[in-house]
């Protein structure tokens, strides 16, 4: 016991399958690291389709516990995950996307992110809509309950901090700015998680083809 | 009444973002 058998080297792989160790050179994962995601990616694209491609209703199936219902914020994560947007996240995507919630990641990439998770019609700006829409869709899906009066001043509050130069859009660079000032904004942006994945999913020492 | 949070760290919380939960067995 506690002796790792000599793994198949030829497993079968799940469809737009990349190599561990290429990932791991454009990402800020260590090639186990990638490993062990593929551990977790392989679980999570055979929750309903059995096709080795996480689809969205298995995206939220894993966020949520259900795959019914969209949700504003899952459904805008996953479409940004998808980056050749053709309806499912591949293994390549999965491990470039979540690469930038790695707590070591630069923290331009996550500003840079967020502000396309935000952008929700990707006019290039975050407007004012935009930001009720989001506000509305959060008190929708939680426990909390605002006054409609409520809403409009937490949202315009933000909004006149973000929108420095008063064109009623917030740009790139005024985000920028605004997360500098305010860091809570982007706490969902780093993954704890990321740290600890290959203790998380220990099976990848099973098909690892490398030793970190 | 609540202390008034900045509308962007209130989205943050929002389940969909989180998505620790994606390693939570």
């Amino acid at each position: 016991m506690g002796c790792v058998l000599s793994s198949p080297r030829r497993s079968r792989r799940t469809p737009g399958y990349e190599e561990p160790t290429v990932l791991a050179s454009q990402t800020s994962f260590t090639v186990n690291e990638v490993e062990a995601l593929y551990e977790l990616y392989k679980k999570l694209s055979y929750s309903i389709f059995k096709d080795g491609l996480i689809h969205k209703e298995e995206f939220r199936l894993a966020l949520f516990r259900t795959s019914k219902g969209a949700n504003l914020f899952a459904d805008r994560v996953f479409d940004l995950f998808d980056l050749k947007r053709n309806g499912v996240i591949e293994f390549g995507e999965f491990v470039r996307s979540l690469s930038i919630f790695h707590p070591r990641a630069p923290e331009s990439d996550k500003t840079a992110f967020a502000f396309k998770l935000y952008d929700l019609r990707g006019t290039g700006y975050i407007e004012k809509e935009e930001l009720r829409e989001m506000v509305v869709a959060l008190l929708d899906e939680s426990d909390l309950c605002l006054s409609d009066s409520a809403v409009e001043e937490i949202v315009d509050n933000t909004f006149s901090q973000a929108d420095s130069n008063g064109d009623d859009r917030i740009d790139p660079k005024e985000w920028e700015e605004f997360v500098k000032k305010n860091p809570a904004s982007l706490r969902n942006m780093s993954l704890p998680y990321l740290q600890d994945i290959t203790t998380a999913f220990p099976s990848f020492v099973m098909h690892s083809e490398v030793d970190d | 009444r609540p202390a008034v949070m900045n509308a962007f760290e209130l989205i943050s919380t929002s389940q969909g973002l989180n998505l620790g939960t994606l390693f939570e067995k």
